[in-house]
């Protein structure tokens, strides 16, 4: 555990309680993607699976107890306890697009053709993707709430927070995992525009609006 | 140490 790691973590982990926190204040989930919400239940769980084979530590298996629970309470509020503010209408990306490939992708490039480690792969490979229907929905309606950026910028920054820490894993352990390093550096990419429209708008205290 | 199998991070 190194800095950079603990910090991803954290990052990821304030994502998910921003997002939670934001539900359930507003008693909405209005602006959000129940459809990017399903894609990382997804990924916990098909990534996760360890859990029951492989003690690491207590940190790594409270935290991944966290994320799969957090995530299945997200889906349970967006699609049963506040239902009614969920926008359907916007959230049309076509899941199947990205899921799809991704079990082709997992199937050809993994580094063990075994049950877990496949279901490994395809989570690393989705994980990477699974923002999309997010952010094709704020580009829909051309706008998100701030509290709905900074929920976006926290879970950004936990990827790129991650690459920092493969960097420093490379070099002082020798340790490195050439697929969650690719799948990471392409889930960072797919947030860039993302993270300059939050540093230049958000930040300002002005909303996210994107350009006409 | 940690088997490379063993996925130590989340």
């Amino acid at each position: 555990m190194n800095l950079f790691r603990l910090a991803g973590d954290l990052s990821h982990l304030l994502a998910i309680i921003i997002l939670l926190i934001k539900i359930w204040k507003t008693r909405s989930c209005a602006g959000l993607s129940g459809k990017s919400q399903i894609l990382f239940a997804l990924v916990y769980i098909t990534r996760y699976l360890d859990l029951v084979t492989t003690y690491i530590s207590l940190y790594n298996s409270f935290m991944k107890v966290i994320f799969i629970s957090t995530s299945l309470a997200t889906i349970y509020l967006m699609y049963s306890k506040f239902r009614a503010t969920y926008d359907k209408n916007h959230d049309s990306f076509r899941i199947e697009f990205l899921i799809i490939p991704c079990v082709i992708l997992s199937l050809v490039i993994n580094s063990n053709f075994t049950v877990l480690e496949v279901l490994w792969t395809f989570s690393i490979y989705l994980e990477s993707v699974a923002i999309l229907p997010q952010l094709f929905l704020v580009s829909k309606t051309g706008e998100a709430e701030s509290i709905t950026s900074h929920y976006l910028f926290a879970l950004g920054s936990y990827r790129a927070l991650y690459i920092l820490n493969w960097i420093y894993r490379y070099y002082a352990e020798g340790h490195y995992e050439l697929i969650a390093i690719f799948a990471g550096c392409v889930q960072t990419i797919l947030y860039c525009d993302f993270f300059y429209l939050y540093v230049t708008k958000v930040l300002k205290g002005k909303k996210l609006q994107l350009p006409a | 140490k940690v088997d490379p199998e063993d996925h130590d991070e989340l």
